[in-house]
């Protein structure tokens, strides 16, 4: 799991059975006492993998957004909520949104949840230490730029966050056998080519599923172009098939893409 | 309850703010959040920070979970 802390956003990402929506109401008051004030909320998830075991409210997403709407405040008019569909039902992406205005950013941001993780290399996130996963594994190569600060989980499990000037990236994996998982979250700007770094960072763990929600703001992204892109690149490089693909505009937060993907040798 | 391992899946939230006075005062903003204070919501959500760093921009923390 991670936490981010910039002068005027915060961004904190838990798996497990955690409680994140508590975090939102003390985070105001914090806030509060700096003289800040919440203009925009942004909350996602992918399906859980065992639904049954979260605690409320995230046992539903309708729970959720229920508790959502109910911790911020009225002022943050534009909301929705919305589950993106996949060609699995069990693979939709969630997303609740809710902002003061319309808060042009032309920063992209990319969640990538990948399960069926080649078993080959989901050992390397075993019984080692964090510094020497994040070079046998690869992760080092990803921005080779980036300073990485990394924690490997007894008895197996990794976290590491990257920072790059102003821009974040972390990665989180499971990699436990039946329930294999990992994540790459990293902010991009629009002017880059972010199939290359997908490429790079899913290649890590080689899955047989993956997912990716693209969001961003402003006019300068051309989904349509980049979605191609990065549908080519998974293809060429890794073997990955394109099975879903959606768009959904979120008043006042911007535009999220989800697209499925499955490995061609399932 | 079902038959469960660990839950991948992350939730992810994102909080922006904006300044109610002269943007050149606090400029720190967010990142003056005492670090007891933060490891009290990180309570509340049921985790804590093990590692940590940052940077002039912003701070990172890898949680427990």
């Amino acid at each position: 799991s991670s936490l981010f802390v910039y002068p005027t956003k915060i961004i904190i990402k838990t798996c497990g059975t955690t409680k994140l929506l508590k975090s939102i109401q003390p985070l105001i008051l914090l806030a509060q006492n700096l003289n800040l004030t919440l203009s925009a909320c942004r909350y996602t998830r992918g399906s859980f993998i065992f639904p049954k075991s979260q605690p409320f409210p995230h046992t539903s997403f309708e729970e959720e957004v229920v508790v959502l709407e109910e911790a911020i405040p009225l002022s943050l008019r534009h909301r929705k909520a919305s589950v993106l569909p996949s060609h699995e039902p069990s693979r939709a992406w969630h997303v609740f949104t809710a902002s003061v205005d319309f808060d042009s950013n032309s920063c992209v941001v990319v969640e990538v949840c990948m399960t069926e993780l080649d078993r080959f290399l989901s050992r390397s996130f075993f019984g080692r230490n964090g510094k020497v996963m994040t070079r046998e594994s690869g992760i080092d190569l990803i921005n080779a730029n980036a300073i990485v600060c990394d924690f490997a989980f007894d008895p197996c499990g990794y976290s590491m966050n990257s920072i790059d000037g102003d821009r974040y990236s972390t990665i989180h994996v499971t990699p436990e056998e039946g329930f294999s998982y990992a994540s790459f979250e990293c902010v991009a700007s629009v002017y880059e080519d972010i199939g290359e770094v997908l490429k790079r960072a899913i290649d890590v763990f080689q899955p047989g599923t993956v997912s990716i929600a693209t969001t961003y703001g402003g006019e300068e992204y051309n989904d349509e172009v980049m979605t191609k892109r990065v549908e080519s690149v998974l293809g060429k490089k890794l073997g990955l098939k394109c099975r879903s693909s959606c768009v959904e505009v979120f008043p006042g937060s911007g535009t999220v893409v989800y697209q499925s993907f499955t490995s061609c040798r399932k | 309850v079902d038959v469960s391992g660990f839950e991948g899946f992350e939730k992810r939230l994102e909080l922006r703010f904006f300044r109610n006075q002269d943007p050149l005062e606090n400029s720190m903003g967010l990142r003056l959040i005492d670090f007891e204070s933060l490891e009290k919501v990180l309570q509340t959500v049921q985790c804590t920070v093990v590692s940590a760093i940052a940077n002039k921009s912003f701070d990172a923390y890898v949680l427990s979970e």
